[in-house]
């Protein structure tokens, strides 16, 4: 499964 | 007023070709210490990550900070119409919603301009600290961009296993396996064909071909990429150029289903 990038970091 | 000048086009042909299969458009942040875009695939699954210090540049002048959200396929158009050797010239007034690239030929005989609308991209913008990763490899960027090519062929994904004897990819599908195993060299003769391997911690991760590939487009720009890898977190794949910058591309690793 591909995780989304956006769970990695936080928005700036 | 911003205006950015290069005395050679293919820098800045290169550095299209490296992010425009990944990206429809882009926004250019940019302010006196240069230029800088971050962007996700449509997908977001990766992050492409581009700096251009304004140092780098022949010429750089921007008073105001400007953010120009760009069509890359446009630009893309654009910039082919430029010869390799071409000085390009980008500016844009302050607020405007236009930018012109102007391509000058060697013995300025030969002056064009093109003017391409900006869009007004609302992107999300990620934070990325600073990380200390498990381990990091260089290598020669044509040898790794072969090995995606190559391990692509029997499989979506490819598993990235890096220990301090070296770092091996390997892939597996209907056809059969693929290993290649990669060990860290000593006294090569050129700096650029080195394979270097600064490991804390041996990780093993898998990432989808497709984007591996991806990312090769910009083997161009850089003799060497540096691998970045660490349990659980996004890899990142930097490629160098010269005297400009850097790109960097992160890609979400992938999990057992």
């Amino acid at each position: 499964m591909q995780r989304d990038i956006r769970s990695f970091y936080k928005t700036a | 007023m911003f205006e950015a000048r290069l005395n050679n086009a293919t820098t800045l042909k290169k550095i299209l070709d490296a992010i425009k299969d990944l990206l429809n458009e882009g926004t250019f942040d940019c302010s006196d210490s240069g230029i800088q875009l971050q962007a996700m695939d449509n997908s977001h699954v990766s992050l492409v990550s581009l700096t251009l210090r304004s140092d780098g540049f022949d010429k750089f002048r921007c008073d105001r900070n400007l953010s120009m959200g760009m069509n890359l396929g446009s630009m893309a158009k654009i910039l082919k119409c430029a010869n390799n050797d071409d000085t390009v010239t980008i500016k844009a007034q302050d607020n405007a919603d236009t930018v012109t690239f102007m391509f000058e030929s060697q013995n300025q005989e030969k002056v064009s301009d093109y003017e391409m609308k900006l869009m007004n991209l609302d992107q999300e913008h990620l934070g990325i600290p600073e990380t200390d990763y498990s381990c990091v490899v260089r290598m020669p960027a044509m040898e790794f961009a072969r090995i995606c090519r190559d391990l692509a062929q029997f499989s979506e994904s490819v598993v990235i296993c890096c220990t301090k004897e070296g770092v091996k990819f390997s892939a597996s599908g209907d056809v059969g396996s693929a290993n290649v195993k990669l060990a860290q060299t000593f006294n090569v003769d050129k700096e650029e064909e080195a394979i270097v391997i600064e490991m804390q911690e041996p990780v093993v991760l898998t990432f989808a071909c497709r984007y591996l590939n991806a990312f090769t487009k910009a083997t161009p720009l850089s003799n060497q990429v540096q691998l970045s890898m660490s349990a659980d977190v996004p890899l990142v794949v930097e490629y160098r150029i010269a005297e400009l910058g850097h790109i960097r591309y992160y890609l979400a690793p992938k999990i057992e289903d």
